[in-house]
């Protein structure tokens, strides 16, 4: 996984660091001093790859800790492993705000859509319901009128 | 050409090279106080030896070289530690597609479809709102029908009141009764034409 | 105007005038007025 690779890197590069300014090396660089107080060279020489090596840890748990890299690196390597089967590219930001944003909204849209058709049919069937009152109280209407009539000309 | 590593950016919140110039910085920072720790120290160490003959500037050329040295390689060690860390632990391969992403492969509408379907939205609710209206003015014209036939019926109910008046008092047919009276009241008028032409 | 456009186009754009149904029921009550005025005063001739 991600997070024992970025480790283990880590571990590698101090190892590095350190088989390369090796206590050879710092002796040979502070010689006279060498010479006068070995021991103290030895000792001066230990503490200092000691701490190098402890404020490098340091510094990498904080970033960790900071990003909460464990968590995402769990988290990466599961999608990865998820996606292992797929060969094809995926799908990347376009850079165009106005693009990605459409896409997402996608699936809102076509709810939306649904949405209206089915209140949209709802309201034609009640319409219609409403309309056939409507004609119905019409021809009432037309029928009272001939109805009054009829019985005006009887008088006249 | 710089790879942004964007994506990477969306996933863990900052970029893989702000990281790693982060790391980068700080173990510098470090590798320096510490070459100044030892340095410090050992002229320290010197104040000891009042008769030695090794001067300061001579310990501060050993740890310039020391250093110089250290950072040759620091910078070349990190450099290689960056390249392993940017390439396979702080990517994401071409092939992955982000959980909050996997709408984009859901749903591929081109430019042209999502306006479309945009278009499409607002015709249907240009028309439910025309269909509202239109339920609205149904059922005003209900109510106005309901006031129109009350007072059609009052009429009506009127007439058969005049009617029933009419049949009550033994009318009912206006139209034979008073075509009786008439000729009644025509007969009686001739009756009385011929008593009078009698009695002359 | 908004729903010209809809489903019931055809029932809304030929809605009656329904004041003018009821201005007309005044003329048929003014007429019934003269009709009963008219009988009144044949009825009193005959009498």
């Amino acid at each position: 996984g991600r997070s024992q690779l970025f480790a283990t890197v880590v571990d590698t590069f101090l190892e590095k660091l350190v088989a390369a300014g090796s206590y050879q090396r710092f002796a040979s660089c502070y010689r006279r001093f060498y010479k006068l107080q070995p021991q103290v060279t030895k000792s001066i020489y230990e503490q200092f790859i000691s701490q190098l090596q402890s404020s490098v840890r340091e510094e990498i748990e904080e970033v960790k800790a900071e990003g909460n890299l464990e968590k995402l690196f769990s988290s990466l390597d599961k999608i990865v492993e998820e996606a292992k089967n797929r060969e094809e590219p995926a799908w990347r930001p376009s850079g165009v705000p106005e693009e990605d944003t459409g896409s997402a909204m996608l699936p809102y849209l076509l709810k939306h859509r649904a949405f209206l058709l089915r209140i949209l049919g709802e309201k034609q069937q009640e319409n219609s319901r409403a309309a056939e009152a409507v004609l119905a109280g019409r021809g009432r209407i037309r029928e009272l009128q001939q109805l009054i009539e009829d019985h005006r000309q009887a008088w006249q | 050409s710089v790879n942004p590593m964007a994506y990477e950016a969306q996933f863990f919140g900052f970029t893989p090279q702000t990281c790693m110039l982060r790391i980068y910085i700080a173990f510098q920072d470090y590798l320096f106080e510490m070459m100044q720790l030892v340095e410090s120290v050992i002229l320290k160490k010197l104040d000891g030896f009042p008769d030695c003959k090794i001067s300061p500037s001579e310990i501060r050329k050993s740890t310039e070289k020391f250093l110089l040295f250290m950072k040759e390689h620091f910078d070349k060690l990190f450099s290689k530690m960056e390249e392993v860390l940017l390439q396979l632990v702080l990517n994401i391969p071409k092939n992955v597609l982000l959980p909050e992403d996997k709408v984009h492969e859901q749903y591929p509408y081109s430019k042209e479809q999502f306006q479309e379907l945009q278009e499409e939205i607002q015709q249907l609710q240009q028309q439910y709102k025309a269909e509202a209206a239109a339920g609205q003015a149904l059922r005003a014209e209900l109510e106005e029908q309901k006031a129109v036939q009350t007072e059609l019926e009052k009429i009506l109910k009127w007439f058969e009141g005049l009617e029933n008046i009419c049949r009550e008092h033994g009318t009912s047919n206006f139209k034979e009764s008073f075509a009786f009276l008439t000729q009644n009241a025509k007969k009686l008028q001739d009756v009385l034409k011929d008593v009078e032409e009698k009695s002359r | 105007g908004d729903y010209l456009q809809t489903s019931q186009q055809e029932i809304l754009s030929s809605k009656p005038n329904y004041q003018k149904v009821l201005d007309e029921q005044g003329e048929v009550l003014s007429c019934m007025e003269l009709v009963l005025n008219e009988l009144q005063q044949a009825v009193k001739l005959l009498q």
